[in-house]
């Protein structure tokens, strides 16, 4: 079973077109593995996105660089799948 | 669970647990619900459909689907809260009796069978089928980018690797075609409404282009009725309108496939966001969520049954 240990998502607010764009251009990196849960749009939609742990420095930078507002919604991905898990085995149980 | 009535919505369930699910909900009410296998996914999976008919030949009909996104169990769980939900009110709902007095419904719970499978198995994130692309290592295509409504345009990648790869060709996934086919063989579906997450949307058609549909007002009323049932019972905020002015160009759709071959009322549902866990919606608001969800699907039923066409 494939693990996101250290994996975060983050809530990318972007301010305008021009961090829409650069989100986009984020977006086309391969390398970095990024799953966006939802994808650069326009200004007024959040973009939430899946940075898998050995990603999060090139792209925390990318946003700090270009002054692109986020907030960590998730800390640790792999930390609430087992809190989730958990949660379900209880439930099972009961 | 021998019964529907002990069914667990706020745990994972496979794909072979709701299988047996619908087996039960079609033993408790034969007399509504039978399942129509309607094709096989790419690593042979059954495709079923529950069917909600109360006779006739051929009536008029409404489809319903969840979960294409295969790691959001929010829309399949609210699929099976949903579809017992009209087992259930049927001859005791006067509005949803009414419906299927006129109507059939079919249901299709699971769309995505492989890529819900390989979610329970070996990737929670999983989200595209699992069929295997030529001259690529990554597998997998985007359902909802896979039908013939304007094909690999706006809002699609045509890299393998990517969420929303739009495959080879329209209609390339059997998890697709199997409902093209069918849509396409019965001739008289009136609505067709998608249920995904997690947005807190509703939208209609079109996804790929601004250029409002013909009946882009009725459509709007509609959706505006449907959101404000929706909030009536928690509050939940919706934003609704075209797909493309309410979330982001998107081609090769679902609900502009269906719009696109006729069928007026087509819709697409992004449910709930918590804000904060995104799809891994905590346990306890799932039924909440059904339950919302509920009566927007009772307001968008309830007018295509008093505006035939």
């Amino acid at each position: 079973q494939k693990l996101f240990i250290g994996d975060q998502v983050l809530r990318i607010t972007a301010e305008s077109h021009e961090q829409i764009a650069l989100l986009q251009e984020l977006q086309g990196l391969e390398h970095l593995e990024l799953d966006f849960w939802r994808e650069p749009v326009r200004p007024s939609l959040s973009v939430d996105v899946r940075v898998p742990f050995a990603s999060l420095q090139p792209v925390r930078v990318f946003l700090q660089s270009h002054g692109i507002q986020y907030d960590v919604m998730i800390d640790n991905l792999q930390v609430l799948l087992d809190s989730e898990m958990e949660e379900m085995n209880h439930s099972r149980q009961r | 669970q021998r019964n529907t009535d002990s069914f667990d919505y706020s745990s994972y369930h496979t794909l072979e647990e709701i299988y047996s699910w619908m087996d039960s909900l079609i033993a408790e009410f034969p007399d509504l619900v039978s399942k129509l296998t309607i094709g096989s996914s790419y690593e042979k999976r059954p495709i079923h459909v529950l069917k909600f008919s109360t006779g006739g030949t051929n009536r008029p009909a409404i489809w319903l689907d969840t979960g294409i996104h295969a790691r959001e169990w929010i829309t399949p769980a609210t699929g099976m809260w949903t579809a017992k939900k009209i087992a259930q009110e049927y001859g005791q709902d006067p509005s949803l009796t009414a419906i299927l007095n006129k109507m059939d419904i079919f249901f299709e719970i699971v769309t995505n069978p492989d890529g819900y499978t390989f979610t329970h198995t070996t990737n929670r994130m999983w989200r595209k089928t699992r069929s295997i692309s030529s001259g690529s290592s990554c597998i997998g295509v985007d359902p909802n980018r896979n039908w013939d409504a304007n094909f690999g345009g706006p809002g699609t990648s045509s890299n393998p690797c990517d969420d929303t790869y739009k495959g080879p060709f329209a209609h390339s996934e059997s998890e697709v075609k199997s409902i093209v086919d069918f849509i396409l063989r019965h001739k008289n579906v009136k609505a067709m409404v998608t249920i995904h997450s997690y947005s807190q949307m509703l939208m209609y058609p079109y996804g790929y282009t601004s250029t409002p549909t013909p009946d882009a007002d009725e459509l709007y009323a509609v959706a505006k009725s449907a959101v404000d049932a929706l909030g009536s019972l928690h509050g939940t905020k919706y934003t609704f309108g075209s797909m493309i002015s309410t979330i982001y160009p998107a081609s090769g759709t679902t609900a502009d496939w269906g719009y696109s071959n006729g069928i007026k009322y087509s819709f697409t549902f992004e449910l709930r966001d918590t804000g904060r866990y995104g799809f891994l919606l905590p346990a306890d608001q799932i039924i909440p969520t059904a339950e919302e969800t509920w009566l927007a699907l009772m307001k968008i039923m309830e007018h295509v049954r008093d505006h035939p066409y």
